[in-house]
């Protein structure tokens, strides 16, 4: 464990209390993808179901309970308890184009051909597009709710700090995961629009718009 | 370097 990936984690836990409580307090889910959160609870069960035979620490066992008991509650959240403020008519994005892809990709690339192997590589394959049905809301709606923004911000933060863990890691350990590498440049490339409004507006105390 | 595969990360 390095700092850059303590933060990471942290950063990822944040994200998700952040949206909790987004949801919570406006009692709303709008602006919220559900397709992005449905991913997420695929990416979540598919790489963490190891916590049933492999341990590694209990910082590890505990944040894979929590990743995946609050997706699975994210998601009743938006389907059942405030299922009215959920707009599907604007949370367009094929979802089934992107598991797709990833089950091909990681039926290719994998570290063994084995069933817990190729699911992990899926995970990290989808985990790297998950967000994009989210981010094609938003650039369909142009703008979001501040509160939103700081949710993507933490999300992006995350796999963004996993990168100096992963060099860190390369210096320190002599170890390097090219599968789970690549997939966080992509993942983290994919929120480089996103950031720049984030820095210039949000951060400056302006909404999020984009621009027309 | 050894491609090792980091499953001890989140």
């Amino acid at each position: 464990m390095n700092l850059f990936r303590l933060f990471g984690d942290l950063s990822h836990l944040a994200s998700i209390l952040i949206l909790l409580h987004k949801i919570q307090t406006t009692r709303s889910c709008r602006g919220i993808s559900f397709k992005t959160q449905a991913l997420y609870v695929t990416v979540f069960v598919a790489r963490y179901l190891d916590l049933f035979y492999d341990w590694v620490s209990l910082y590890n066992f505990s944040m894979k309970v929590f990743f995946i008991s609050s997706s699975i509650y994210i998601l009743y959240l938006m389907k059942v308890r405030f299922r009215p403020t959920h707009d599907p008519s604007i949370d367009t994005f094929r979802a089934e184009y992107l598991v797709g892809p990833c089950v091909v990709l990681a039926l290719i690339f994998n570290y063994k051909f084995t069933f817990p192997e190729v699911l992990w590589s899926f995970s990290i394959f989808l985990e790297s597009v998950a967000i994009l049905p989210q981010l094609f809301m938003l650039q369909r709606t142009g703008e979001a709710e501040t509160i939103t923004t700081h949710y993507l911000a933490a999300l992006g933060a995350y796999r963004a700090l996993y990168i100096p863990n992963w060099i860190y890691r390369y210096f320190s350990e002599g170890v390097v995961d090219p599968i789970a590498v690549i997939a966080g440049l992509v993942q983290t490339a994919l929120y480089v629009d996103f950031f720049y409004v984030y820095f210039t507006k949000v951060l400056q105390g302006q909404k999020f718009e984009l621009p027309a | 370097t050894k491609p090792v595969t980091h499953h001890d990360e989140l």
